[in-house]
């Protein structure tokens, strides 16, 4: 970058932060034209300094809802910053970010979406193809497309984003199982079941050979105990009195990453009720019940 | 369940635009 913000802005910073978080606007607002003037007529309108401050002036203008403001304030940062940083700089593809963000709050996912590319591009050529700000670029990405019911771009955005994660943080980043479940309901959008029900599995084997160790014979995730279960209903009923099975080990299990885990177990729940599976889909919501 | 899933989900803010 060979920038960095200078000591008296970041001071001024987190002043602003303080007087918006506790709803000052009155005070943040001004405090903000203010240094934006002082700046200006030091430095120019040209300066990094000014793109700065023009942004802090748009989180509070944003943490006011002030959507059109913020965005005003951005493409001038962001034509500031073009001028002085250059066109491929992480500072433009932030800026870029942001922008999206803004149109994305106001529902303009169509408007947005080519700002969020060209963020992507730049993370891409500077920081390499495997990072992890461009999988969060791929994100924000996916979910623009999603809301324009793109669902075959949403796919491959997720798909890059998991072989990122899982490449550069390893596949126990929590990461990697929220993607799944993003990339596991983008293909229940396209009726793709098996595909999603592959994915659903994949998350809760991982859970369990994180906690249980690597998967057995004897040591088995929560999805085979319940389609075992499945398959042996008609014999349980011939006896009439079998015993519900156990489950206690995976209660635990699910406690390392409850909110993915758990939204994990519902769906394959609902994959197997689909299927007429109740059986499963009884076991796997039993657990996670337990687990919310 | 899929829904409040999808709600949840919202687009990130890049906090970096403050430190360059």
């Amino acid at each position: 970058g060979g920038y960095e913000i200078p000591a008296r802005l970041q001071t001024l910073h987190n002043l602003v932060i303080q007087y918006a978080a506790q709803g000052r606007y009155e005070v943040a607002v001004p405090l903000c034209k203010q240094a934006l003037e002082d700046l200006e007529k030091t430095s120019g309108h040209d300066h990094p300094d000014v793109a700065t401050m023009l942004n802090i002036l748009a989180l509070v203008y944003r943490d006011q809802n002030k959507y059109k403001e913020a965005a005003h304030l951005l493409n001038d940062a962001l034509a500031i910053r073009e001028k002085t940083l250059g066109k491929d700089h992480c500072a433009v593809a932030a800026t870029l970010n942001n922008l999206a963000v803004l149109y994305g709050k106001r529902g303009k996912y169509k408007e947005a979406e080519p700002l969020c590319k060209r963020a992507l591009e730049i993370r891409e050529k500077v920081l390499g193809k495997y990072h992890p700000d461009v999988a969060k670029q791929l994100n924000n990405l996916a979910l623009l497309c999603q809301n324009q019911g793109k669902y075959e771009e949403v796919q491959d955005y997720y798909r890059r984003a998991v072989e990122i994660y899982e490449s550069c943080v390893g596949p126990d980043y929590p990461s990697v199982a929220k993607t799944k479940n993003n990339l596991a309901s983008c293909y229940l959008k396209q009726g793709k079941y098996k595909e999603a029900e592959a994915l659903y599995k994949e998350i809760l084997t991982r859970a369990h050979e994180r906690e249980f160790g690597s998967v057995n014979g004897e040591n088995k995730p929560i999805w085979m105990h319940a389609e075992e279960r499945e398959e042996s209903k008609d014999q349980r009923k011939e006896k009439d009195s079998a015993p519900y099975r156990e489950y206690g080990s995976w209660y635990k299990a699910c406690k390392v990453d409850s909110p993915t885990v758990n939204t994990t177990l519902k769906s394959l729940g609902a994959l197997y009720r689909r299927q007429g599976k109740l059986e499963a889909a009884e076991a796997l919501e039993a657990c996670a019940q337990k687990t919310r | 369940d899929q829904q409040n899933v999808n709600r949840q989900q919202q687009l990130e803010w890049d906090d970096s635009t403050l430190t360059y």
